[in-house]
């Protein structure tokens, strides 16, 4: 399994090289590529050799050669349907956010057990009670849940996704969810994101 | 500089050392505080000792020392002042959102350019308008603050914050701010975090 920082270097990649070719430019370098990132272009270079070969030595990448490969290598060449459970403040900010679209997630449904909330729509998303999300989930044969609910009921409602087929999970309650392994789960906790930035405040 | 990675890791032994000593655990040892975390005992040994002895062998660590340790080395023993800018849907979430506060971060104001939202609150925060917004920190000494404004309005938000002193930024923003170096900055992308999900759903 190759590690997480490589996989987040190429989305990295991805939207400079997305970046670039928007305004027109054909072939870049590794340290063109890299020059805003703090990665090196040796890095980039190691990076990239481990999926095949794309550049040429001297004269660099073909920019929308590069930009498809990477995205095949994450899987974007195809759209991933997505659902959102939880259509509270976040979960109604997360639906408005054009974002996901332009890396080919669509959240197809989003799901609430307000009944006040059932029958709305955000962001072209209809609210579903949740009572139809496992129906739903396989109807429409979706892999990737995002959890946007109270953490008192993240945990329930993991379980019900993982039953019902649910592959990926991308949670924002703050709370450790115990899930089967075989379901891939990442953790958003803004909280953290501040620590992090701190901690280097106080230690140059 | 400690890589961000042991950062991180001190974040989720915080949590996982609040979570135990809210029920009553006494002492731990570093298997069972890296148990949920997909960290072995080890690394959190390794960890540990860097900072300095806490544990004692064979018996394991005093858990409400080590809390108390960690939050001082992350800097979480006194409480930050931070700002907001952009107040959206995005910012409404997070001005709203509790763990902040949990972890020593207080969001003491919000800005915003759009003169309908100015003089609201939300969370308990006041929002003020962003032509204020390098007199208030300066005044209050703010250190910290967070960006969820539209990208196209994130780079000059970034300019003004350096001048008037932030040294430290969240940036919700999809876009690369270019800042002076010695300033600590931190971008969160959703769709990032999507990507690295789905790249391990493909390829296992
Ligand atoms: N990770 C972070 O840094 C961060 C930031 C902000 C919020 N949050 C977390 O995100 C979550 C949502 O926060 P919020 O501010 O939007 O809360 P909110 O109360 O505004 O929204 C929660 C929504 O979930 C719905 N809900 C409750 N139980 C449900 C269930 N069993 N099934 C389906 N829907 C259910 C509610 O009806 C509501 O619409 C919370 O867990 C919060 O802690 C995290
Ligand atoms: N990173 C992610 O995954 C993610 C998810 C959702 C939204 N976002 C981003 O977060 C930002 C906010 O998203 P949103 O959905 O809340 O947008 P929004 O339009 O609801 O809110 C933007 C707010 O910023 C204010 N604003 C605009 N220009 C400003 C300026 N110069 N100074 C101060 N305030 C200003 C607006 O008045 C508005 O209140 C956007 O950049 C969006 O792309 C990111």
């Amino acid at each position: 399994r190759i590690p997480e920082e490589t996989v987040r270097r190429l989305s990295l990649y991805l939207r400079t090289l997305r970046f670039m070719e928007n305004k027109g430019v054909q072939v870049i370098s590794s340290e063109r590529l890299t020059k805003h990132l703090n990665i090196t272009g040796a890095q980039a270079r190691k990076d990239l050799t481990y999926f095949g070969s794309f550049g040429q030595p001297g004269v660099g990448y073909n920019v929308n050669r590069l930009r498809k490969k990477i995205e095949e290598i994450l899987g974007l060449d195809h759209s991933w349907n997505v659902i959102l459970v939880g259509c509270g403040k976040l979960g109604a900010a997360l639906l408005a956010y054009p974002g996901f679209r332009r890396f080919g997630f669509r959240i197809t449904a989003a799901f609430d057990n307000n009944p006040d909330k059932v029958g709305r729509t955000i962001g072209k998303v209809p609210i579903i009670t949740d009572q139809k999300m496992e129906e739903f989930i396989r109807k429409n044969d979706v892999k990737v849940a995002i959890i946007t609910a109270p953490a008192e009921a993240a945990q329930e409602i993991a379980r019900r996704l993982a039953e019902s087929g649910i592959s990926a999970i991308l949670n924002f309650a703050p709370r450790y969810l115990v899930i089967p392994e075989k379901i891939q789960i990442k953790s958003v906790d803004m909280a953290m994101e501040l620590e992090s930035l701190v901690y280097y405040l106080k230690n140059h």
